[in-house]
């Protein structure tokens, strides 16, 4: 039984546990992941999210958090941020990490100690979801990830460029290969449509089409390219709060 | 004098060493480096590619390659392309890492070791230019690039965004440290324009200016969101071969 296996950590067992994957970067992981986040709780939920894109820095910026982490009784505590009836809890190596000194010096075995920290070490509390924020690719810290949350479900995130998909697909092999659940694939950045209802496929089409068929999941959803979630994104407002939100709801 | 401690490489002296870097991945670092090398070659140059972004693998779908490395002498034999009058010559962890499992055996140590291969153990020949596709943010392999290359001189690619920046700025500092003339930066996806002339500033704006201003180096110029550039990455086909093409020319 692999979850006899995992090592304990502070997320209660009746927290659902998602992952937002990717292949490469920039494909808008940590925006889906904030707006699917951010959703979840303006429905009153409570939902921690992670961000464990150790390099990326994202999310704290895209959810208007500039916080340092706390901690209290040898526990980290999370950063929160109301929701409407919900509640945020975050958790970020960018809470941690803001001299370039320190940043150079988590590395290899450290980033994986990092990551299990935020699992082992932080006073998480009651929470509905949990929501974390994948580097992107395979590597050590989603190998290590993937072990130790053997109940999590994945989502891949791509975009319509066939340039995006190969990595995608290891992603994938690598979650399942760790008995994980691929939820499906979100398309990012499918189209731009301008306010008269033009319609341009900057980025090509059809690769979150293509990745689901491969991968043999559903296609979820298909984000197009919208200001808002861009300009959210750098105010600390995620798009999903201010109108009906490109995300169509959690999985 | 810093470059009396560079190990020896195949790279020849007079060659013009070129690092695109970026701070997050997705920017079009990628897109940026086969576009220049491209746009180089096509001028009658020999330009060499190192695609560095271990898992990146874009580098030989855009330049329609999937070949595979052959060794001659014990030396890595690139992989060639002609372009107009010139020449492409191209190495990439794409050509190595064909297999998921070794995909994954990829890591650490191993990836510092195969970058170093790429400049010590490639019969490179002669060269005008080396355009290197450096993975996104500062790392490793970056850090072991700029210490084997002193006189490399490094662009940064961002996008107008300002969640792009902070990472940006410290590649530029690690760049700085080890003695690398930052050139420049380029704006990459700074509008999109539709036929009609209408520009949309999707991802934001300012981003590319206030990178460079905050490094102290030029803005090199600002490439909008262009379909050919995506497509032809996708085809392997550089936008810059069939059209003005995006990028304003070499630094
Ligand atoms: N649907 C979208 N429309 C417009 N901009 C987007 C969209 N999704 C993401 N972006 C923007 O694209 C950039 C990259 O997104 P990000 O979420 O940081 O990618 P990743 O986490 O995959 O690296 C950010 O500037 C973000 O605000
Ligand atoms: N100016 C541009 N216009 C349209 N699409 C672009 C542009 N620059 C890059 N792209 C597309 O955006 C995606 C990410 O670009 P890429 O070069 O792979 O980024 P990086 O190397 O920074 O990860 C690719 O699908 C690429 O074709």
């Amino acid at each position: 039984n692999v979850s006899q296996n995992a090592p304990d950590t502070e997320i209660p067992s009746t927290t659902k546990v998602i992952m937002v994957a990717s292949g490469k970067g920039g494909v808008g992981k940590s925006s889906i992941t904030v707006n699917l986040a951010a959703g979840l709780a303006s429905r009153g939920f409570t939902v921690g999210v992670i961000d464990a894109d150790i390099w990326g820095f994202s999310v704290p910026r895209m959810l208007g958090l500039d916080d340092h982490l706390e901690s209290k009784d040898k526990k980290i505590v999370p950063v929160e941020r109301e929701v409407g009836d919900g509640l945020l809890k975050v958790v970020s190596m960018g809470f941690l990490v803001d001299k370039e000194e320190s940043a150079l010096m988590w590395r290899g075995l450290m980033l994986n100690r990092a990551v299990q920290h935020f699992l082992q070490d932080v006073a998480w509390g009651e929470m509905d979801y949990l929501v974390i924020d994948m580097p992107p690719g395979t590597g050590d810290v989603q190998m290590g990830l993937a072990k130790m949350l053997p109940r999590a479900e994945m989502i891949i995130v791509t975009t319509p460029a066939k340039v995006a998909q190969k990595v995608a697909v290891r992603v994938a092999n690598m979650g399942r290969n760790n008995y994980l659940r691929i939820v499906g694939v979100i398309e990012n950045m499918s189209a731009f449509v301008t306010p008269d209802g033009e319609r341009y496929e900057v980025f090509g089409s059809g690769g979150g089409a293509e990745l689901a068929a491969e991968v043999g999941v559903p296609l979820l959803g298909r984000v197009p390219i919208e200001a808002a979630v861009a300009s959210g994104g750098d105010d600390g407002e995620p798009a999903i709060l201010n109108a009906g939100g490109p995300d169509g709801g959690p999985a």
